[in-house]
């Protein structure tokens, strides 16, 4: 389910927007053990130039920026994430072995222009 | 909105839906580096996902193998103090290609400590079988002995160290015919001797649990800190 974004926030800038995925929903909480659900988080929103000083952007992003409001050919700079968060799984394979398995970079925490 | 099911599978390492009949109970190991995961990613604190601090070793994949072997029933024990004989056979073949092993240990569960029966001291001894034993074919005779170690009582979980052993199953699949586990009370036979070994290897053989702790390391998921400093 979509968890909506904080009220205050301009919402079509540049920021994390939540997903929860929920195994159950899936039927794959006959087999995955722990945990329940996945945070799929997403990056979404513009990067207008005005604002890449404060949107959580690189230097890189500030340049993008400033080319494409001097010539809209060049692309805006893009909504990604900016720091990641690794998960854990734990789960059953089809000969009942229990596995847990660690994956890096697999939840997005902040999202920022780049 | 089709989820590509298939594709977030092939990610986790599995060819297609697993549909296990019964939840197998977690061990208290892979639950503890699971909690302690968890709360470490809830905290945000970063650590090494490729290195196991509770095993002291390199590793993405933890997966506790089940033994699939059966007990042996053989009217001519090899000895006469002989409690038990059971093939132990894990089959290692959900380690992907590139995967490295890191460690292979083999957790023999004799069942639950007590206090109130110590039981007689064990010899247990585990041996390479050299031949594949089909159906009621006479037993074959056991390979070389692997580990010959005695046993204070008939109760807690012992360890011993496969990594080798896997290692070389994993790279030579044909050569995993698994083990030959055999379990001799030590010590003389008088008549009360008797009924307790009966007792004993009655109780040992329906608590034995064997498994294979197996640890492996991904190294497109497990990039070594070196590269990361660069």
């Amino acid at each position: 389910e979509a968890i909506p974004a904080p009220k205050a926030f301009c919402k079509n800038l540049c920021h994390r927007h939540q997903l929860f995925i929920n195994f159950r929903d899936l039927g794959w909480h006959k087999w995955i053990i722990a945990p329940k659900g996945f945070m799929a988080n997403y990056c979404h929103g513009e990067c207008p130039f005005s604002l890449t000083t404060s949107l959580n952007s690189s230097n890189y992003a500030f340049l993008q920026a400033l080319m494409h409001a001097v010539d809209p050919e060049v692309p805006q700079a893009v909504c990604i994430p900016t720091k990641l968060s690794p998960i854990s799984m734990l789960y059953q394979d089809n000969d009942d072995n229990v596995i847990l398995r660690h994956y890096e970079d697999m939840v997005v925490d902040e999202c920022g222009c780049g | 909105f089709q989820f590509q099911e298939y594709v977030f599978l092939e990610f986790l390492g599995l060819d297609k839906v697993p549909s296990p009949q019964t939840f197998q109970p977690v061990p208290s190991t892979l639950k503890k580096i699971f909690q302690d995961r968890e709360a470490a990613a809830t905290t945000g604190e970063s650590h090494d996902l490729c290195y196991i601090k509770d095993l002291s070793i390199r590793g993405n994949i933890l997966r506790l193998l089940l033994d699939q072997g059966l007990f042996l029933y053989s009217k001519k024990l090899s000895q006469a103090s002989s409690c038990l004989q059971k093939f132990l056979y894990f089959n290692l073949s959900a380690i992907k290609d590139k995967e490295q092993l890191t460690m292979a240990r083999l957790d023999l569960d004799l069942g639950p400590t007590t206090y109130y029966k110590l039981g007689p001291e064990l010899d247990l001894a585990l041996s390479f079988i050299q031949e594949p034993h089909v159906g009621n074919q006479p037993i074959p005779p056991p390979g070389k002995v692997l580990v010959l170690q005695s046993v204070r009582w008939p109760q807690g979980v012992i360890h011993f160290n496969l990594l080798d052993v896997a290692k070389d199953w994993n790279n030579n699949p044909k050569k995993n015919l698994g083990l030959l586990l055999e379990i001799l009370v030590k010590g003389n036979r008088d008549v009360g001797m008797n009924f307790q070994l009966q007792d004993t290897c009655a109780r040992l053989r329906h608590s034995l649990r064997a498994s294979l702790l197996v640890v492996t390391l991904h190294p497109e998921q497990c990039h070594s800190s070196s590269r990361k400093k660069r």
